[in-house]
């Protein structure tokens, strides 16, 4: 475990948290992708198969749990949820993910460490959280007005994987032989999808402005 | 083993 990994997953952590604490205290999840999320607990589901098999610390399996727990119940609250679900602007979410899952599924059945089931689950779960979050960028742009703790979650959802580029660096300088090309490859194009927006949302901050994406 | 070591990340 190393400073930028152990801030990455905390991070990642703020980013949920800060998610269910806006949908669970104001009710409401405005402005928030159901797709992405899907996407979300589609990644845990299938990244985490093991959480009961491969034992690795206590850190870890505690992690897992909280991620699973949150996604899927972020999913809940926007589906069925009675007060929540009506914020939900379904008109504007219509990101097909199913055009984001097959592809990944498809790469990661051709493009992947050893053909096992939990191998291509585990890099199907890289490649799809690669891009979970285009839906919610594609939200953000038509719905003009990002309250703060959405922009807060999207920009912490981002932070925490380019704070595992710089976990994956540091590995790679200090372990031998830790190289991963599937997970680093997903990981950088992941972070480079926020890049824009973490160009906005800075440039947002700096002059104390509402972030405005342009269109 | 790398492999087991590798897949304790989140």
């Amino acid at each position: 475990m190393n400073i930028f990994r152990l801030s990455g997953d905390m991070t990642h952590l703020m980013s949920v948290i800060v998610l269910l604490l806006k949908i669970h205290t104001i009710k409401s999840c405005a402005g928030i992708s159901l797709k992405t999320q899907e996407l979300y607990a589609l990644v845990f589901a299938t990244r985490y198969l093991d959480i009961f098999t491969d034992f690795v610390s206590v850190y870890n399996t505690i992690m897992k749990l909280i991620f699973l727990a949150t996604s899927f119940s972020i999913v809940w609250y926007m589906r069925h949820h009675k007060i929540v679900r009506r914020s939900y602007d379904k008109e504007q979410d219509t990101f097909r993910h199913l055009f984001l899952i097959l592809p990944c599924l498809i790469l990661a059945l051709v493009v992947n460490e050893k053909f096992t089931f939990k191998e291509v689950m585990w890099t199907f779960s890289l490649y799809v959280e690669a891009v979970a979050i285009l839906p919610q960028l594609v939200l953000l742009q038509r719905t003009k007005n990002i309250d703060n703790l959405t922009g807060q979650y999207v920009f912490l959802l981002g932070a925490y994987r380019a704070l595992y580029i710089l976990n994956w660096i540091y590995r790679y300088l200090t372990e031998k032989h830790f190289v991963h090309w599937i997970t680093w490859i997903s990981g950088l194009v992941q972070t480079l999808l926020y890049a824009d927006f973490f160009y906005y949302y800075i440039n947002s901050w700096k002059n104390n402005v509402r972030l405005q994406l342009p269109a | 083993e790398t492999e087991s070591s590798f897949k304790d990340e989140l």
